[in-house]
Parts: structure tokens; sequence; C-alpha cells
């Protein structure tokens, strides 16, 4: 999992949203639904609560839009871009925007719910049989009265259950008729209209009068989209023309001939070589419940994941049984901590519950103090630091800044601007430990040291010391030389940097979490991709190379780069 | 044998999609999710940098990393996807 720079959430656990306006393609209580169960995914993990609001400003803003709708991301008509949402934060930030160029359904075709009839709402059942022919859409046949409809089971000669379906004459939404039906023909701006229209709008929807007349009584409401409408081109929510002409060539089923991308489109008229109106054949659609629950992972601070079967996974993939992934329970209870209360979610199995760590008993490469015995190396007091133009290893320990060199470290003092203290023999403390160093971290929760040294690494716990071991025990593999750098991040997580990329180490599970490694510079951009050195130092990220050092802020953005001897040794 | 299908291609009126090629295809995408933009924000360059992009592309992805464009990345970038870039800049 992936969180945004400086693990952007909320900072309350009762969060809002507010549903702005609908999309067609559904009727308005399947939308809702759909949100309601895609915030549910995340509240069943966390302490997270989801309330809607119905005015005024809601943490989570959620809203469908077309193409440019008004923000600097443009959706790009069917397909392609789907969704996008906001990290938390104020204004646009933690917002939910879905494009309505798609086909929003369940994740398997028209998601079609019936008003009226003697259903009770229920959705239609495809395919029905009625009067001994199959229908896979709504029809209008057996009525006089064009209204479509369906049955609610397989069978409608012998359940006799039916409804009626989304159709401008049934209903509209939005708008200002408290959801009458369209009144056709109606007079806009002086001119007649037998169906709906985009005209007069910019964004793309439908829209009828439930009037006779538009321009003397302002009523109006968005059209419902029919099942079997097409969806885009330019003749939206016009039904196929079976069969139509094009090319010169008769056609009594969607085709995809005269596309290069293979999808399937009708003209709505007998001839596109006439009149050139078309528009793509109704599909599976995508589920809004589905691409929901991965937007509101970014409304409460979750980034991509490169984990295939994540809900963070960027990509699009209809699933029919949902259930949240292991990567992205960690991710959001990183961010806000597990379930707490009647039903609490543990923790997730692969960590240990307890505070022991899951060491092995590998005796061969393990020894506890003190049975090493190992002679101090004589330290050089004419060594000087600041004539070093590269350390082996820059690390935090006990809040103090330490250099280590060739068997020897200096300390800078955190409470004096005094110059380095040292040098002072590796061996002197930490007697199990080679001469050179290439990293090293103070593991936060429990104050236990990692040394590493290239494929093996030592853990002291004041002055007892497990080690060496191989770093592959750790979960790192083994084409890695040395362990360059380490970035401590809390709740028991390390980052461990080696040559371009880096891992993450679940300390307390003792190994590396799924999804890594990741390129260095595609999280921490604008630094070196090659430091020898990487540490965190007063809220600060350091990567160093050769004299010098490039500083991070928590935002990850480079706010100041220097000389290690003037900055850090106050040389 | 049936003669193959002579496709051809026509320009729908109001069809936002245009055909990109492949090339057009790879550079939107890797611009529009942030693989270049990091690319020329680090200023590192130790391979070339649409090579590199499409690495840490392939890497997201779950694809091989090869660097090319081949067959499989070009599918997985007309893949319907969410719209926040992979790389945050």
């Amino acid at each position: 999992y992936q969180t945004f720079e400086g693990d952007l959430k909320w900072d309350h656990q009762d969060v809002t949203y507010r549903i702005l306006n609908y999309s067609p393609d559904m009727e308005s209580s399947l939308i809702d639904d759909a949100f309601a169960r895609a915030f549910k995914v995340w509240s069943d993990v966390t302490p997270l609560t989801f309330t809607r609001l119905f005015d005024g400003t809601a943490d989570i803003m959620i809203s469908f839009g077309k193409a440019d709708h008004g923000d600097p991301y443009p959706f790009d008509g069917k397909d392609g871009l789907l969704a996008h949402a906001y990290p938390p934060g104020d204004g646009v930030q933690g917002d939910a925007h879905f494009d309505d160029d798609e086909y929003w359904t369940l994740g398997t075709g028209p998601a079609v719910k019936t008003r009226y009839g003697n259903s009770e709402g229920a959705m239609c059942h495809f395919p029905f049989t009625f009067e001994e022919k199959s229908y896979t859409t709504c029809t209008t046949d057996g009525r006089s009265d064009n209204l479509p409809w369906c049955a609610t089971t397989a069978d409608y000669g012998r359940d006799k259950k039916y409804g009626f379906c989304p159709s401008e004459l049934l209903y509209t939404f939005g708008g200002n008729a408290n959801g009458a039906e369209c009144v056709f023909p109606f007079v806009f701006l002086g001119k007649e209209y037998d169906s709906c229209t985009t005209e007069g709008r910019s964004d793309g929807y439908r829209w009828c009068a439930t009037t006779d007349n538009f321009d003397r009584d302002v009523k109006y409401g968005f059209c419902p989209t029919r099942d079997t409408a097409v969806i885009g081109g330019n003749s939206e929510g016009e039904p196929c023309h079976f069969p139509f002409v094009f090319l010169g060539k008769k056609y009594d089923s969607c085709t995809s001939e005269g596309r290069g991308d293979g999808k399937l489109w009708c003209a709505t008229t007998d001839s596109y070589d006439d009149d050139k109106k078309w528009g793509f054949c109704p599909d599976q659609g995508y589920s809004l419940f589905l691409v929901a629950a991965h937007e509101f992972g970014h409304a409460l601070g979750l980034d991509h994941s490169n984990i295939r079967d994540a809900l963070m996974y960027p990509m699009y993939s209809y699933v029919e049984n949902f259930s949240l992934h292991e990567d992205d329970i960690e991710g959001i209870q990183y961010l806000y901590g597990s379930k707490t209360g009647p039903d609490p979610t543990p923790p997730q199995p692969e960590s240990p519950t307890t505070d022991s760590y899951p060491y092995e008993t590998d005796v061969t490469e393990e020894t506890t103090e003190p049975s090493i015995t190992t002679t101090t190396r004589p330290v050089d007091p004419s060594q000087d630091p600041c004539k070093f133009t590269k350390f082996d290893t820059i690390t935090v320990i006990e809040g103090e800044l330490h250099f280590f060199k060739d068997g020897q470290y200096w300390k800078m003092p955190s409470t004096s601007d005094e110059g380095p203290e040292g040098p002072f023999a590796v061996s002197g403390r930490w007697p199990a430990l080679p001469a050179v160093i290439d990293s090293a971290f103070e593991e936060l929760l429990t104050k236990k040291l990692y040394f590493f040294s290239g494929t093996r690494f030592w853990v002291y716990t004041g002055q007892s010391v497990l080690g060496p071991r191989s770093i592959e025990k750790l979960g790192l593999p083994n084409s890695i030389q040395k362990v360059e750098g380490a970035l401590p991040r809390g709740k028991g997580k390390v980052l461990l940097f080696s040559g371009e990329n880096f891992w993450r180490l679940d300390v307390k599970a003792q190994k590396i979490d799924r999804g890594y490694p990741r390129y260095t510079d595609a999280v921490f951009g604008g630094v070196p991709n090659d430091a020898h050195d990487v540490f965190q130092y007063k809220g600060h990220f350091y990567f160093c190379r050769d004299r010098f050092y490039w500083r991070m802020n928590s935002r990850r953005q480079v706010d100041r780069v220097g000389y290690v001897k003037y900055d850090l040794l106050k040389c | 044998w049936s003669l193959p299908l002579k496709s051809v291609f026509v320009t729908f009126p109001g069809d936002i999609i245009k055909n990109m090629t492949d090339t057009e295809l790879a550079e939107n995408y890797l611009k529009k999710f942030g693989y270049m933009e990091t690319q020329k924000r680090s200023g590192f360059q130790s391979m070339t940098s649409q090579e590199k992009a499409l690495k840490m592309m392939q890497r997201q992805m779950g694809l091989e990393e090869t660097g090319d464009l081949d067959w499989s990345t070009i599918e997985a970038m007309k893949r319907p996807r969410c719209g926040v870039p992979d790389v945050a800049n």
C-alpha cells in the first residue's frame, strides 16, 4: 500500500459525505446504495464512520461530470479514465469525481430498478420470457402507452410480476420538477422538441420540460438513461436502430467496423452514411460500487498500490464477490488504526500480536553477548572528521547524529552547537560489529539498534546482540550488495535503501511488505537515486552523496541542499 | 478461405478518443500518470528517460520490467483505470 506525502489523513473519525448530483445510468436509490456500500468497505475495518449530509459542505463531496468538469483534470469520454479523487483536506481535497461518459452499472450490464407495477421496485430480471419470446432488455411490447417495462422474474407468463423501466416518460431526476415525467412536445427558446435534448447546456446532460412550454413555466428535469440507449457518441440516450446502413453495408446488430479500438457501436437512424448519428452499444458497464470504493480509498488517504488484487490497484477489473485485500486493510489501518468495539478487526494475521520478535532459532548464525570477545581497536584521536569527503554511514542514535568511518564514530551533541565529539571506537560500544558499517537505524518503539554491513545485519538491545544474520532473513533479495540507508517511518515501519530501490521493512513482523521494492526517485523525486547515506533527522529526510546532502521535508519536497561537513558536522 | 475484412477506419463525429499511435499513447500515459514528471524532476538520468519511466510503470502494474513498449504494456495502457496519478508530483 502507499499513502500520500506526509501521510495525509482526516483528523477526525466521523467523516461526512454529500452526493451533489446523479448519473442518468442508474436510479438514484441504486447510486445512493452503491456509495453507502463503498464507504462501508472502509468503516468495516477502521474506527471511521461515514455520515451523509444533504446540504452544506461535507468532507467528501461526490459528483458526476463529463470531460472538463471544472477541475484541472478533465475526463476523456467513454472508458480510459473512470474517476478520480483527492487526498484528505479542505476545499476540493477529499472530493471524488466520476466520469459520466462511462456507463455506470453494478458491473454486470444495465442495472434496471423498476417503479410501479406489482414488484415493489424490484430489479428487472434479464432474460425474461413474455409470450414465448425472450427479452434481454426492457420492452414496450404488449403496451399501447409506449412505456418500457420488464418482468422481475424469469417468466412473466408464469409469475405475472413486472415493473416499469426508467424512461423520461415515467420520471425525471434533479431539476425543479420533483421528478415529474417529460411532456412532449415542449417548447424551448421558441423551438419544439419531442425528445430529451442537451440543447442549452454545456455539460452534455439530457433534459426535458415537464410542461409543454419551458419558456413560460421553466419547469424541467434530467432524463434517465434507458437500458437500450447508446452511450456517448452524438446520439446519447437514443436506442440503436436496426438495421442500419454503414459504408453501404447493412448491419442488424452492433459492430466494431470502422473503429480501430474494437468498441461496439451502432447508428441511431436507419443510415449512418446519410445521418452520421451514432453511439456505443450498452455493455457490462463499470461497477459504481467498486470504482467508488477505490476512489474513497484515495479520499481517506491511500495512494495506488501495485498489488494487482488490491482495491487500490489503479486499473479497473470487475470482481463478483468483493472482499477487501489485506494490503488495503493494512494501509487504511496504518492511517486510522483497526476497528474497535463489538466486532473489532484484529491486526493483520502476519504480524504477531505479541511484542516478542519471531526470531527463528538458527543457532549457527546467532550469537548473544557477552560471549563475544573482541579487542577494542584503538582510536586515532588525530583523525579529523571534517577532512572526510564521505562517511560509511550517518544515522541518529538516541537523538544524536552519529558519523561512522572505518571502525570509528563521532557524535554531534543535540543540545549544543559545538563540533563533533570523538572519535570513539565502534568496537568499544558495539563489539560485535565489523569496522565498516553501511547503514544503521534505531527502532523507535523498542530502542533496538540495527546495523548493516554488506549482506549481514546485527541487532543490539542495550549490550546484548543478535547476529550477524543474513539480510535475506528480513526478506531482502540476495541481489543486494549492501543496505545504504534506513528511514524509520514510525508504527514499526522502516524504509531500507539500496541502489535505486527501497524496501519497506515491517520490523515487528521482521519481513518486507508486499509491493516492494519501489524506485527511490518515483517516491523521493529530486534526490540522487544512488545516495550512499540515507537517514532521518529532526523530521527531515537526508540523502547524501559525496560531500553533499539533499534534505527533504515531510511532504517529500527537497527544501535544502548543502555540505555535510558545514551543516551537519558544524566544521 | 474467406477474404479478410478490409478494415476502414472512420472518424466518428463527437468521438473524444482520437486514434493515437502506440508511441503517442505511451507518451501521453507516462506523462499523465506522473512517470515522466518524476524522471525530469529528479534530473539524475541513469537511463533514457522514457525507458526508465516505462520501467516504473511496468513495476507499478506488475508487468515484466523490460523498459520497452511491448504488447502487454500497451494493452495495460488501454485498460480503464483511476485518474489519480501513480506517481505523485
